[in-house]
């Protein structure tokens, strides 16, 4: 990534967009519902937040128009150059400019506004032009893929170098809600911790603390720590897909490894390891396995193992052997029975979790020591 | 059959002079610019586009790199003017 000479960028915040017209090529409101998702995309990896402004002067202004149009860099016509926006600063800074002479879509046909919108509003944020072919913020336009998240590790690397990360605290988030427009969508509202029907998507060790997956949140705690730490999972992962059905860490490698449906990937801190995400059948698990209930690296052996329904796999990382076939996991870990959500080691005990239930269980002494409720961790 | 191919090489030159003054701060001094030798103005800057782009380095009017200029993108330029 790289920023403008000087480094300028705004020095609050919170910031106000107007758009001032609009392209006859769509509906005002999927104008401004593109708009709006692109500067959502910004704001979930940053500490910035984004208000519509209807009447007065904002910081970004954004317009479409076509050939010359009052500033140093006309357009030229279809195709080309399709837009451009200006650095953060007064008067002009952080305006941005569509070229109306391109077909303006929401679709993967014409011109995608929002992919084209986000690049601008990367620049109206102090983002140059990427060398990266793959950033958002390299300056030639690829065909607009939904599927993919379109920030890429470059893209966030270079805003965060400006502005931070996202809050990850869930007070923080509260307060930056009072500044949000009010027909915004709620956050999904997390589960209470201290709830006796709290149950868990998935919880692995994470460099130290113990991170507990539930839809699209996460909490973060350390084991001798009364405070937890709330985030949402993806302004630490971005290209994550909300969910998590399982997840484990290597501490030696300071790897932890994420599963959902039938796909993983590695991730080292908040940064995704190239190559990912890959299908969990290059593990070693056969193709009828879809999706995994729960997994953990069970240190003392060099293990990992994968819980699939009432049954498990076992993939030994010295000898990199995974087992021919699933064994039972009651005859493994007796008095632990059927499907469970998650698992985790932490110390010398494993700690498996079966909806609102969670058993402890060592493993020297091959057997469960206490019935724990879900919430143990949270100290209600 | 010569001459078609004669024009296409400068409509493509006329495309790749725009370019390179729209966003790679080229500018025009004289015709000793067009010289296409390894070490003239114009080689200098292609090779400096196609660095940026993640092209292949050659100074040539290549058709990757053609190919490449021609794609719609953002109108700001690639290296500050």
């Amino acid at each position: 990534f790289s920023t403008f000479a000087g480094e300028p960028k705004w020095a609050k915040k919170v910031l106000k967009y107007r758009i001032l017209n609009y392209t006859p090529d769509l509906h005002p409101a999927d104008v401004d519902a593109a708009i709006k998702k692109a500067f959502n995309i910004w704001s979930s990896v940053t500490p910035l937040k984004f208000i519509k402004e209807e009447r007065d002067h904002a910081d970004i202004m954004i317009s479409f128009a076509a050939r010359g149009h009052n500033d140093f860099i006309p357009f030229d016509g279809p195709g080309g150059a399709v837009a451009h926006a200006y650095a953060p600063g007064r008067d002009f800074g952080g305006d941005a400019h569509f070229d109306e002479d391109e077909t303006w879509t929401i679709s993967t046909e014409g011109t995608n506004l929002f992919y084209v919108a986000l690049h601008e509003f990367g620049h109206s944020l102090g983002l140059f032009h990427s060398k990266d072919p793959e950033a958002l913020m390299y300056p030639i336009y690829r065909k607009f893929d939904p599927s993919v998240f379109p920030l890429h590790q470059d893209d966030i690397n270079g805003i965060q170098h400006l502005y931070g990360r996202s809050p990850n605290t869930y007070s923080d988030q509260r307060e930056s809600a009072e500044v949000k427009e009010p027909d915004e969508p709620k956050e999904p509202a997390l589960p209470d911790t201290c709830s006796p029907d709290l149950t868990f998507d998935a919880v692995t060790t994470f460099r130290g603390e113990i991170m507990f997956f539930k839809d699209t949140h996460f909490w973060r705690k350390h084991p001798s720590v009364r405070a937890v730490d709330v985030g949402l999972i993806s302004s630490f992962w971005p290209r994550l897909p909300p969910g998590v059905d399982a997840a484990y860490e290597v501490p030696e490698k300071d790897e932890t490894v994420l599963f959902k449906g039938n796909e993983f990937w590695v991730v080292r801190g908040d940064r995704i390891l190239p190559g990912y995400p890959q299908k969990i059948y290059v593990l070693g698990l056969p193709k009828d396995v879809t999706k995994i209930d729960a997994a953990f690296y069970n240190r003392n052996k060099g293990e990992i193992y994968f819980f699939i329904v009432d049954k498990f796999w076992s993939y030994n990382k010295r000898n990199r052997s995974m087992d021919r076939k699933p064994r039972q996991i009651r005859e493994a870990f007796p008095g632990i029975n059927g499907k469970i959500d998650a698992v985790f080691q932490h110390k010398n005990f494993f700690y498996f979790f079966h909806g609102r239930k969670q058993f402890e269980f060592d493993p020297g002494k091959k057997r469960v020591t206490r019935l724990l409720k879900t919430n143990f961790w949270f100290r209600c | 059959f010569p001459a078609d191919m004669r024009q296409k090489k400068e409509e493509g030159i006329q495309f790749i002079q725009i370019y390179l003054e729209n966003y790679y701060s080229f500018t025009k001094d004289g015709e000793s610019a067009f010289i296409w030798k390894n070490n003239s103005p114009i080689t200098k800057k292609i090779k400096e586009m196609q660095e940026f782009l993640g092209l292949e380095v050659t100074g040539k009017l290549d058709s990757n790199t053609l190919d490449l200029i021609q794609q719609p993108r953002c109108g700001f330029p690639d290296v500050a003017g």
